[in-house]
């Protein structure tokens, strides 16, 4: 195992015991700016583990970034350390960065699937649900991408156990959604949440669950145009963005969604790099230059949710 | 680890919401056997599909019998996650 950041490599990609090792020696080498709060456990018992970055003080709005909720989408995984390492070093020479964390603090959760992301080491390099079964039923796993209260079990989830957007039992029913929902429901001041996916180039705002333009939708629309603008500026990579249904694909039960309904209105989901070559096995050589350029569209959001407090 | 040897990735551009229908059969019809990457959504966005080995000819046919254009987007998944594992060894040492 890496026993500290400066030997570990940021352009490979890693396992779930070299990525919590690395979040141990992270939180230890910047206690002054960031801790590791544990917010829950998977279906298999593992910690689901986020990384506070905060300047102090006591009930401060925050942002939520969460990456790896399909676990195969390492280079998500791959992107939220990098991002984790970026904020440390910008904080003090990166105005927008500093200013935001005076005010407020960033959660971001690297592994939302950790059962998922270590049977993608093991088994099957290609898993996207989480591990959870149900007795009587053969296929295992539910889409945590599909699991969440809004628009619950409609069109663009599955009923079906062994489809891969199975919705599950019922909202929440999941460990790895629910400790996210209660620790955002119970901070009650996450003004912006990002949910990282990949890979399709996108850059997307509710709804996902509905056509229906949601009530903010010019307001998010010109910040994912800008967001997008700015990740274009660092390697010419273009995305496309709008809201779920109308750019991606109609999808229930999802993430932002859920986060827009619950009052967080700066609620965006990427789908990170697409070389129309690789899929979800993209060479970790294309680590760095993704994350860089998605570091910049997440500041541009930031930056945006510092400036328009509600 | 499982081995996805010979299986393909599929590119498939659906000229119309017709083809797309026949793409969301195929999921139907196979749910275990094709992994969506990305799925049928709209004619303007490519389908990008994981095709087990054995299952890659009654597909292809299933493909060709419709008049549904692809492209061969990953010859052989084994390859690229040999080359994966590969430089996650490399970089450790």
């Amino acid at each position: 195992l890496e026993r500290s950041t400066s030997s570990f490599s940021y352009s490979s990609y890693h396992t779930l015991e070299e990525i919590y090792s690395w979040i141990d020696s992270f939180v230890t080498e910047h206690a002054d700016l960031v801790s590791k709060i544990q917010i829950g456990h998977s279906f298999e018992n593992r910690p689901i583990l986020v990384l506070k970055f905060s300047t102090g003080g006591s009930e401060r709005q925050a942002i939520w970034i969460d990456t790896g909720i399909h676990s195969r989408e390492w280079i998500t995984h791959a992107t939220g350390i990098w991002i984790a390492k970026q904020i440390v070093s910008d904080h003090g020479k990166d105005y927008i960065l500093t200013s935001l964390l005076n005010t407020m603090d960033i959660f971001l959760e690297i592994v939302s699937n950790p059962d998922g992301f270590a049977f993608t080491h093991s088994m099957n390099r290609l898993w996207r649900k989480n591990k959870s079964n149900q007795p009587g039923i053969a296929c295992i796993g539910v889409d945590l991408n599909r699991n969440w209260r809004s628009g619950f079990g409609g069109n663009g989830s599955k009923d079906n156990p062994c489809s891969e957007t199975y919705h599950g039992p019922y909202p929440h029913s999941e460990p790895e959604v629910s400790a996210i929902a209660n620790f955002i429901t119970a901070h009650g001041n996450i003004k912006a949440l990002i949910s990282i996916h990949s890979y399709s180039q996108m850059l997307m705002y509710p709804y996902g669950h509905s056509l229906e333009p949601i009530s903010n939708q010019e307001e998010l629309y010109n910040l994912a145009k800008r967001a997008v603008q700015a990740l274009y500026e660092v390697h010419g990579i273009k995305y496309l963005y709008g809201s779920i249904s109308t750019t991606l694909y109609v999808a229930s039960g999802i993430t932002v969604d859920w986060a827009y309904d619950s009052g967080i209105k700066y609620s965006f989901s990427f789908e990170l790099r697409d070389t129309g070559r690789y899929g979800f096995l993209l060479p970790a050589t294309q680590i760095i230059p993704t994350a860089q350029e998605t570091w910049m569209a997440i500041r541009t959001i930031l930056k945006h949710t510092l400036r328009h407090p509600y | 680890q499982m081995n996805f040897t010979g299986d393909q990735v599929l590119r498939i551009l659906a000229q119309n919401e017709m083809q797309l229908s026949l793409l969301r059969d195929l999921e139907g019809l196979k749910p275990q056997k094709v992994d969506f990457w990305r799925g049928p959504a709209r004619p303007s966005l490519p389908v990008d599909m994981r095709v087990p080995f054995s299952e890659l000819k009654d597909v292809k046919d299933y493909l060709e019998s419709h008049g549904l254009a692809y492209s061969v987007m990953i010859e052989d998944i084994q390859v690229l996650l040999d080359q994966e594992r590969e430089a996650m060894a490399k970089s450790r040492r």
